[in-house]
């Protein structure tokens, strides 16, 4: 199973609709400071379910969407999603596509999204837990993460051993 | 539990063993139970030792060396537990010329069975991708995408 | 006391704006004095807004405008309580091309007044020095320096 | 005032003496990952009369000591110097010319000497003090330490301030 196109729209620093089709072998993501790399990392852990803040680098869940720009208003609405080749049956759905789409509103309402039929934030988690995605907490590597990697404690490691298996 | 953890930590100190010393071209690393024996619920210690040193603890590391072991630990959890894909956010940045294209050779090694998605500033690391996208503001504060080929 | 922290919080205020401003080429930062009007024991926040953006937490920025801003609030201090010498150890890798041409220009800007000892892995930064030392080790965890020369 | 060579010898992983000589302006140093560089950061501190642990990268203050490598034994004995031009008198000790050295044993038993008199460490922290050495807590940026100032709490970069002042 690989991811195959990333769609965001209005997440961050995409106020138009940006499309990414990724390799199945080594995809580069290059650019500028603060051109929005960082922020396509963000916006594939939020459409695969990540509902921490901190590792979201945002205060609420409202901050993932557009807030405009000295040339742009803020909008009200953004929306990531997803494409998964799961020729391979490793996502137990009977799709040899899954699309996953996720959306929030200024209210801080998501809205979740398997194939085009509306589903709960727990039927996407539950999908992604048996392919390992979600279960190793080493597979999305942050900036900075590396670093605090290091400075886990014993215990902590042991946790993330724990998970994975 | 206690049996099924030793089985997984043994699994997964030999890779990191393997993993090391192939980054750093010798030396030694290792994984330690904290207490020791402790399978119920002892911690896991990284103990690593750069090829010709002696000295031994995390701390002592240079941050070029921190990265590496950091890169070993993470891919022998990889190599255990795969991910369908792996997300890497500019962690070669610290890495010199020689370690990072140690860094890059693994990842190659790695890309028939796994996917990566590698954000990065550095040259080597592009030549070595077979999609590549430049993110960019035209418009300041908004980003756009476009393909790039060498 | 609260006169006097008062005098130095507007001082390094001022310069911490135009070092931002100067080092990002635009956009907007501040000191806020957090609970206002506290004098006496009030904290620094800091907050900064680069060119085009309407984002103004820390936390918001991108790896490089953290380190750049952190970079400006560094050499504010300096610029208002000036050390006979200022050593950094590879602070400029987070930071793209143009970025770090930026901050090579101020550091040769200030050289003048203020002797600077840079750890290094970028060609730029080397190029910029009157003095490059290569640190190496011939043998394994022995290290030895040599002046080098473009 | 400007610093003019450092001397370092036995100091972490330069088990041989190493002089450099530094530019009134600026002077790079660059290096393989693990060559020594922030060691030599680490031993400029140390000799100008850092204490701490942490900020040495060690555990205890012996730790500076050469420990050895796969070709020689751990040595007994870490000594470094520093000689600093001080024309302009910002010293205020009437020398124009005025060598600080540190050396540490292996009790942890450290030894100070003011142009090859031997001295206390309080005179050493006493003589940097006047010239802004010491008091600008951002004037020594090492690696890692950017994040680490963005991360403080507004009382700590209070407190910078104050000390600077
Ligand atoms: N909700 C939002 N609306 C508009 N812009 C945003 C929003 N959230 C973050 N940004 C902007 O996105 C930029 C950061 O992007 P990102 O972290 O992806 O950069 P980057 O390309 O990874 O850069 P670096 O190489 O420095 O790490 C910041 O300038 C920030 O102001
Ligand atoms: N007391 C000691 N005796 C011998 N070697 C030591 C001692 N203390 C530290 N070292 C060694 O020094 C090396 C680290 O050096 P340093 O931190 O200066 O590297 P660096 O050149 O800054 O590298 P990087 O570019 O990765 O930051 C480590 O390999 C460590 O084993
Ligand atoms: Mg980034
Ligand atoms: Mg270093």
């Amino acid at each position: 199973m690989h991811l195959k196109h990333l769609e965001i729209f209005g997440f961050k620093s995409f106020p138009e609709r940006v499309s990414l089709s990724f390799s199945p072998g080594i995809t580069a993501v290059a650019g500028p400071n603060g051109s929005g790399k960082s922020n396509i990392v963000d916006a594939l852990l939020w459409v695969l379910g990540e509902q921490s803040p901190k590792t979201l680098r945002i205060g609420r869940i409202q901050d993932v969407i557009f807030a405009g720009n000295t040339s742009r208003k803020p909008i009200s609405y953004a929306e990531v999603s997803i494409s998964i080749d799961n020729c391979d049956g490793s996502l137990r759905i009977p799709y040899s596509e899954v699309v996953i789409k996720r959306s929030v509103d200024r209210a801080g309402l998501c809205e979740y999204y398997l194939n085009g039929t509306p589903c709960r934030l727990k039927d996407i988690q539950d999908l992604l837990m048996d392919t390992g995605i979600g279960r190793n907490a080493y597979a999305i590597v942050g900036q900075g993460k590396i670093e605090e990697i290091l400075n886990q404690r014993p215990e902590e490691r042991r946790y993330v051993l724990e998970e994975a298996v | 539990i206690a049996h099924r953890f030793k089985e997984s930590f043994d699994a997964l100190r030999e890779r990191f063993k393997s993993r090391f010393e192939s980054l750093f071209g010798g030396g030694e690393a290792d994984l330690l139970l904290i207490p020791e024996d402790d399978w119920v619920s002892g911690g896991i210690e990284v103990i690593a030792r750069p090829p010709g040193r002696r000295v031994k603890y995390l701390s002592g590391l240079s941050g070029g060396e921190r990265t590496l072991t950091g890169i070993a630990l993470i891919f022998s959890l990889l190599d255990y537990r795969p991910s369908p894909f792996v997300v890497l956010d500019e962690v070669e940045a610290p890495l010199d010329e020689a370690n990072a294209a140690r860094f890059i050779r693994m990842l190659k090694g790695l890309s028939d069975r796994m996917q990566f998605i590698v954000v990065t500033h550095q040259r080597l690391t592009m030549e070595a991708a077979d999609v590549i996208y430049g993110i960019t503001m035209e418009e300041p504060g908004a980003s756009v995408a476009v393909s790039l080929k060498f």
